[in-house]
Order: C-alpha cells, then structure tokens, then sequence
C-alpha cells in the first residue's frame, strides 16, 4: 500500500481528494473475516482516530495472546469463531497449533488484509528497501473489527475456513454495526447456487446486503482461464487484481555487456560476474541434465556449483521458484535465473539468494549467449524499484476470469484494483516479513482496496444502498491506467483487457465520489434476479423472509439493474430495461453515447433523461441485435450517459448464438 | 453413517427480533430433533441469530435428512471449506 493510494489519486498530500475531504473515512467501520489481526502493528495505533462511532456494539473478545485492550480506537473489534472448524476436526491440538485461539493472526493474511482496508498512516516502510513509502489503508482513520474465522493448520501449512465459522462471523458482523464487510476468501468452481447454503458468503452476504452493509470479496486466483470467477452473487461487490505501475527491476548483465532486466525482490549485495550455466548434455557425459526448473535436482551438483543457473519452466506459480532456488543453493549455486511467463506472484528467495524471473524471449537470449560463448558469465545487481512510467498496468495472471459460470447474464468480476506486490503489515511470524511488513499477491489483496475505497464513499453518502457504491465505482472505473494507457490482461498471450478481467475497470475513487447517475437495486432487485434465474418459491421466501411470488412469465435476468449489460445468447433482437437515479444536479440532461460490439446494433430510447426536482429516476430500453450468422465469442461495447460533466459507462459484452446451449470444440 | 458431523441448517430470515428467542427456537427444535435438551445442547455449533435465522448442529446423517424435511428449514448441509485468495 505504499504506493496503491497515489497511483489512484488518494493521495495523502492531496488535501482536496475523497480521503481528505471525508476524514480518511472516520466513522465508518469496515468488518473484515480472516485469520486475524496483530493488533500491536503500527497500522492499527489509533493517533488521530475520533471516538468510536456510536452506531458500533460489538467488542474485543480475549483469548490466547489477546486482551481487550489489544483493541483500540483503531481497531474496535476482535472476535474469533473456531466452534465449528473444532467440532469437525477432533484430533486438533488447541495446545500445540502455532495458532493462537484468539483474534490473534498467526498466518499474517488478515493483518494485511486490515492494514489495507483501514491502515493508519505509517510512514518509511519498506521491503528491505523496496517499494518504499507510507503505508496505510484506503480508509485510515475508518475502525476495523477482525472476525477471524480462518484456522491455520499444520497438515496442511495453510490457512482453512469453514462455513458454519464464517457465517457466525457475518451473523456477528451483522449484529456489531460494520459498514463494509470485506472478504479475501473464496470457493472454486463449479459454483453453488445463490439459494444453497453451500455457498455460504452469497447466504451471509444476501442477509448483510438487505441491512445495508456493502459486501466486497475478493474474485479468487484461478485465472487466466474463463468463467473461473467466485463469489459472484449479485448483492456482492466481486474483486479482480492488477498490477501497480511499479515493477522491481533486476539488472542482469552478461560478459558481452548487454544488460537486461528481470524482476525480483533481491536485496543482498551484487553478485559479481560470475559463471552461467544452462544444464544441459554436453554431448560427451553419461550423467542426466534439465534444464527445466522443476528439475533442476536430477543435474550433478558440479554442474551449478558455483555458477548462475539458468532454467526454464511452464509454471507461473512461485513455489517453482522458490523450488529450484533451493535445489540450486543446495548444489553449491549461487543465482537463479528463471524464464517463464508472468505470474505475477513475484517474492524473495531466502536467505537473500538471487532469483530472477525473466520472459521465454530474454530467456532464450540468454540461452544462446550461453551456448555461443566459451566461457558465459553474469552479473546480478540488487533489485530497484521502478513506479510511474513506463511501467504498464496488467490484469494478474492469477486473477479469476468471467464470465460468470452460475449467471453470464451477471458480469463478474465487477471491478478492478491493485492486487500484486502489495506491501502491508502482517505478522511477525509470517515467512519473509521484513519488521512486520511484507509484499503479497492475490485478489485477497485487491478486495480490500475496493473495501477501502467504499468506506469512504461511504462517509460522503451515508444514505446510498450498497448496491449504489457497486454502481458509482463500476461506471468511473477507469478503462485505462491512471495515465490514460491501456490495461493489458496477462493470459496465454496478453491482450487488451476486457469487462470479464476487470469488470468496469480500475476503480477511480475520485470519480466514484460524484457518479452523477447510480444505477440503484434494492432487495427487490434480487428477488427479481432470484426468479429469474429459476430459483423455487419457496427457498426465496425463505430466504428473503416473506412469501414471494415469481411472476409469470418470469423476469428476464437481463432486466436485473446491473450497470453492465451482458447477453451471453444473442441470437435475433433482445430488448432490455434499466433505470438510473440522478444523484447529481438536480436539473440534469444525459444524452446517450454507444460504442456497439462489433457486429451488434445498439438503440437506445429515449436517447435523452432529463432529470428535475420532481424526476429522480428515470428508465430507458436497450434494443440489441446481431448481424453475426455464427456464434461468436463475446465481443464488447459500451453504454454512456453524458452530461458533459459525467460520464456515467456501462461496458455492454454480448454473444451471438445461432445454436443455443452449444459447447463449441469444432 | 451414524457418526456425528457438523450440518448447517438454515432458516433464512430471522422471525422474531430478539435473539435470545430466535436461539430458544432453535434449540426447541433441535430438542425436539435428537429426542433431549441435553442432547440438543451438546449437538448444537452455533445459533445464527442476529443476520438471518439458522444454527450449525452436530448431526448424523440421518438426523440431517429428518431436520430437512422441517416445512421451515430451507437447507441443510454438511461444513464445508473455503480457502484464502
């Protein structure tokens, strides 16, 4: 977070911006469910903070390492929830898991998850040097209340949380006044519907939604493959990940002088020119040799003893690096270099060992020099931090894609923010937390940024539906970087990003502030989108706690007031509605600007909303057709409402299918 | 299959505002389920009362179809896991 708030123009030096102008998001509370906080890290001291704001009653609940006064201003709440991860795991020793059975963070996800959201302003943080700056969150003067829900397990080394915790903890949540509710947790796919409990968060969210508290989560890390998209709900706000405009650049300079630069968080003392190697049969030897990463252990250890190692590896996930770092260390090595396509889950080596990452281009650069040359050698300087131009902005590999496997006529996910090499506080028993700060990848990084940001359009608009900030921040969303450049989405090859990486782009919070026109929904709303999408009477009356009737025919599930339109089965003519509400001037004039996809006609009646003291919302249909004969992949237009001083876009994605309900493999 | 496991039964939206009573209910009705007070309130996990209406109880198999077939239980399921992002 040193520099995720500047680079979307919050910055703290900005005394006009959102952040100043709303008291950094005072009085708002932001609820977040993870594995827990470390209450004594800087980012949650409460200088400057206001009294608790008088709507919160919920607490600080002691345990293990946690007394009630590890809360305070800052930090209002702590609960932790382990009833049901106990009953269906007997043989856990509370004794003897490193995890403390309190709101305590062993695991140091939702310390950095806290420290984001809300972080107070800690200045001079870095990563041993790198990226640099003052830490904070979004909203650094908003109060945070930990439920933690999420269970560190030995077995696993990792972090487990199960339902019946979770939605004890947005019961709470609920209950204790939080605002925001912000979850970096997630399924997989194949997805459960909206109306089965398997899906708990939609459950637990469809509740907190209906009291008017905004529910982000994090869209999960299993792009860049399509309709891999999670939480994707309706009544919740679905997070993807960029990267920052800041790469850590690594010199790496060859015997013939050409200098090329890798990425790595390198932070020891330069490696001087030192032998290069690619492991490979030299034509003469009865010995084994790889090349590729994951195999780096069948080379003799001579063969990368005391030499730069390259490798190459289809892999983009970072336990490969950190793998083959090993196995070269443990051989006697004493670098890395790894060529791959991006991961974006960029992190040191232990022990301070160089590990670079470059691409299969530069990688065969290298290759060939090495080849080609008697005696190869190399140089590998400590990494540098490079922000602002011409660093682009890309939608993670990592960040889950639409459309939306449960509903495609729902575009998931809704909006974009900084997700990759996040530097924030965490615990001091996290691997590679450089004095209680680390750098960390993942939608899990995203969301809270997203949180942050609707905490303090939160303190601007008391009064909007959470459906209203969902609205504000899709259609100012940037389609670009901040400087105006395109976002480009990392896949098997990179394209330019699209409304299924990004939803309605990168969050722009100033712009979110005055959307001049919200595209409102209600509870009402998801009854609509309930029926429509088939789900039985009953079970939505339940739900949603009064006898509901479905009308017949039932609701299309494109007439939901989403600020997307998508039609994923376009086959003659669709006509749709939507409504907005002005929430600028109240004498206003939009008039409508449409960029169609490609092949598809878009009318819009009227092509005028006026609006005055006396109209507030206003509808307008959207008559799409195809001119395709074929069934096409999805291709992408926009919606904008202008009153030249607002641009209020939807992004429109529609697919032509001739043949319906047809898996195209030809 | 008679061993006990973690079931969330789900209720949807609370009927009654105070949450000592929605708790009542449901204990009544795990009561009622496993044949005891006692028995209920050594099954029971959680009681969801302040959001929406539900409780997680421990259950067997055959406990969980009986509960499902309650007019006023929408769902019920055995926990399950998420994972962090």
């Amino acid at each position: 977070t040193t520099r995720t708030w500047d680079y979307l123009g919050l910055s703290a030096d900005n005394s006009k911006n959102l952040l100043n102008d709303k008291n950094m998001g005072d009085q708002t509370i932001i609820g977040v469910i993870d594995t827990g906080v470390w209450p004594e890290s800087e980012s949650f001291n409460d200088n400057g903070v206001g009294p608790i704001p008088s709507h919160w009653k919920g607490g600080c609940e002691p345990g293990e390492n946690f007394i009630s006064t590890n809360c305070n201003r800052k930090l209002i709440g702590a609960k932790y929830f382990i009833n049901g991860f106990l009953a269906e795991n007997q043989g856990f020793n509370t004794t003897e898991s490193p995890d403390y059975i309190s709101a305590r963070d062993f695991d140091g996800h939702g310390t950095h998850v806290a420290s984001t959201v809300g972080g107070s302003l800690v200045p001079n943080v870095s990563y041993k040097g790198l990226a640099k700056g003052t830490l904070r969150g979004g909203a650094p003067r908003a109060r945070i209340a930990m439920y933690k829900a999420c269970w560190y397990l030995n077995e696993l080394d990792g972090v487990t949380c199960s339902f019946s915790d979770i939605m004890k903890a947005i019961d709470e949540a609920i209950h204790d006044g939080v605002d925001v509710l912000s979850l970096s947790l997630g399924g997989r796919i194949p997805l459960n519907s909206e109306t089965d409990l398997r899906d708990g968060i939609a459950t637990g969210a469809f509740h907190a939604v209906s009291k008017g508290i905004v529910v982000v989560c994090a869209g999960g890390n299993a792009g860049p493959a399509s309709q891999t998209v999670v939480n994707t709900a309706p009544w919740i706000v679905t997070v993807a990940a960029t990267t920052l405009d800041r790469s850590f650049a690594t010199p790496i300079i060859l015997g013939n002088n050409q200098v090329i630069l890798g990425q790595a968080m390198y932070t020891g003392p330069e490696l001087g020119f030192t032998s290069l190697v690619y492991p490979e049969d030299p034509g003469n030897s009865y010995d084994t040799f790889s090349g590729v990463c994951e195999s780096l252990n069948l080379n003799p250890n001579h063969t990368m003893a005391g030499k730069v190692v390259l490798c190459f590896t289809t892999a983009r996930d970072y336990a490969v690096v950190s793998r083959a770092a090993s196995l070269v260390k443990a051989a006697g090595g004493l670098g890395l270099i790894i060529a791959r396509n991006p991961g974006y889950n960029l992190a040191p080596c232990s022990d301070d060992f160089p590990c670079v990452a470059i691409d299969y281009e530069l990688g065969t650069d290298i290759l060939f020099y090495i080849r080609y040359t008697g005696s190869p050698v190399v140089k590998i300087q400590p990494s540098r931090t490079l922000v602002g131009e011409p660093v682009g902005t890309k939608v993670a590999t990592f960040s889950s894609r639409g459309p939306n496997s449960i509903s495609p006529a729902i575009l998931k996910p809704d909006i974009t923010a900084p997700g990759v090499s996040i530097l924030a506080a965490t615990s001091p028993n996290k691997n590679l937390n450089a004095g209680g700060f680390v750098m960390l990848s993942g939608t899990s990084m995203a969301a809270p940024v997203i949180s942050g940001v609707i905490a303090l359009l939160k303190s601007l608009h008391p009064d909007w539906s959470p459906a209203a900030f969902r609205s504000a921040i899709v259609t100012t969303a940037w389609r670009t970087d901040p400087f105006g450049e395109q976002i480009f989405a990392e896949g098997s090859s990179q394209k330019v990003a699209d409304p299924f990486d990004y939803g309605g782009g990168l969050v722009n919070p100033e712009k979110a502030a005055e959307p001049g026109l919200i595209y409102d929904m209600g509870p009402q709303d998801y009854i609509l989108y309930l029926c429509s999408a088939g789900y039985n009477e009953s079970s939505i009356s339940l739900l949603v706690g009064k006898v509901t009737v479905c009308s017949n025919p039932k609701p299309s599930v494109l007439d939901i007031n989403l600020p997307s339109i998508t039609i994923p089965n376009l086959k003659d003519e669709v006509t749709l509605t939507r409504t907005v509400t002005n929430v600028g001037p109240v004498n206003s004039v939009y008039k409508v600007v449409v960029e169609p996809p490609l092949g598809v006609r878009v009318a819009v009646t009227p092509a005028t909303l006026v609006f005055n003291s006396k109209t507030k919302s206003v509808s307008f249909r959207v008559r799409v057709s195809t001119k395709h004969k074929i069934n096409t992949g999805y291709l992408f237009g926009s919606l904008t409402w202008t009153d030249s001083v607002h641009n209020v876009v939807i992004p429109v994605s529609v697919r032509t299918q001739i043949l319906q309900n047809y898996y195209d493999e030809n | 299959s008679a061993k006990s496991k973690v079931h969330i039964v789900y209720l949807g939206e609370k009927q009654h505002d105070d949450p000592e009573f929605v708790t009542e209910s449901h204990h009544q009705m795990l009561s009622s389920l496993l044949g005891s007070k006692d028995d209920a309130h050594k099954s029971m996990v959680y009681s969801y009362r302040h959001g929406f209406s539900g409780f997680a109880a421990k259950l067997t198999k055959s406990q969980a179809k009986k509960i499902a077939d309650s007019p006023e239980v929408i769902h019920v399921i055995p926990d399950g896991y998420y994972e962090l992002a």
